[in-house]
């Protein structure tokens, strides 16, 4: 199982988490400990990098319109902050005492927060992008959910076209996050209602233009009625992958295994 | 995506800190 549920998440905290993991094993191994080198140097460079992390995560936030994503980043921005303190406390110890004891656990608390409060930000940010690609899916179910209004045939030109670039955009976005995820279920759920939705979709403008052909035409009421049967057993078959495809967009590793 | 880099800038940072730590930690071990 992965911990970490996205490819690029992955490759930027994977690395780190390596690292902080060691410095720990090694501290418990080694109590004592050799003295530590001057690390005034490389905890500036956390420091201004966390500066730098801070900018832009109220940029990102100031330019934003999602709520949540406003709620959610600020306590993530903290953690790193308070993080990058706890480095520079343990610096300024190791500077008088190569040897202390507090500095190394400033030393690793500093760095578990910074990996911690990254990730936070990550993942906020990370479902915020999310949310963007629901709220295509939830265009497109807008849409289906209007078919009942299409009942000639200049009607049903236009829904296609209306149609059309947002089913094209949601498979794009859909099939974009796909390849995205690490957690392979989940990538082969996503798969597999995106297929079913790109099947589906000539089916359901055949079973509208049946259902249209069928009243056009005058053709017995009965024959109308089972048009229009066929033509929403179709468009709820399509609307319930959609659903599915929501429903797993918002699933995580984390809902499976806490890894923190 | 600036969020991304500047996620990928502090990992990177933070993970060289550690290595520099760790290494003097693992000449005991």
């Amino acid at each position: 199982m992965p911990v970490f549920h996205t490819k690029i998440i992955e490759s930027i905290l994977e690395p780190v988490a390596q690292q902080v993991s060691k410095l720990v094993i090694l501290h418990e191994e080694a109590e004592d400990g050799n003295a530590m080198p001057d690390l005034a140097m490389p905890v500036q460079t956390v420091k201004l990098a966390v500066d730098n992390l801070v900018k832009v995560g109220y940029d990102t936030i100031n330019s934003s319109e999602d709520q949540i994503l406003k709620q959610d980043m600020p306590p993530a921005l903290s953690r790193v902050e308070e993080a990058s303190l706890l480095l520079l406390q343990a610096s300024q110890l190791l500077r008088t005492d190569p040897y202390s004891a507090p500095a190394r656990k400033k030393l690793i608390e500093g760095s578990r927060g910074i990996l911690q409060g990254t990730s936070a930000l990550l993942l906020a940010f990370d479902e915020s992008e999310v949310r963007k690609i629901i709220r295509v899916c939830k265009n497109v179910l807008e849409y289906l959910a209007i078919v009942e209004v299409v009942d000639r045939m200049e009607d049903l030109v236009t829904y296609v076209k209306n149609l059309s670039p947002v089913l094209t955009t949601m498979a794009k976005q859909v099939d974009g996050r796909e390849k995205e995820l690490t957690h392979q279920v989940h990538r082969e759920m996503l798969c597999h209602s995106l297929d079913q939705v790109k099947n589906l979709t000539p089916v359901v403008i055949s079973g509208i233009k049946i259902y249209i052909t069928a009243k056009e035409n005058y053709t017995m009421p009965q024959q109308v009625a089972d048009a229009q049967t066929n033509r929403d057993y179709m468009v709820t078959k399509m609307r319930d992958e959609i659903h599915e495809i929501i429903r797993v967009l918002q699933l995580t590793t984390y809902d499976e295994e806490e890894w923190d | 995506e600036q969020i991304l880099d500047a996620a990928k800038s502090i990992a990177a940072a933070t993970a060289a800190l550690v290595k520099s730590a760790s290494a003097a930690q693992r000449e005991l071990v």
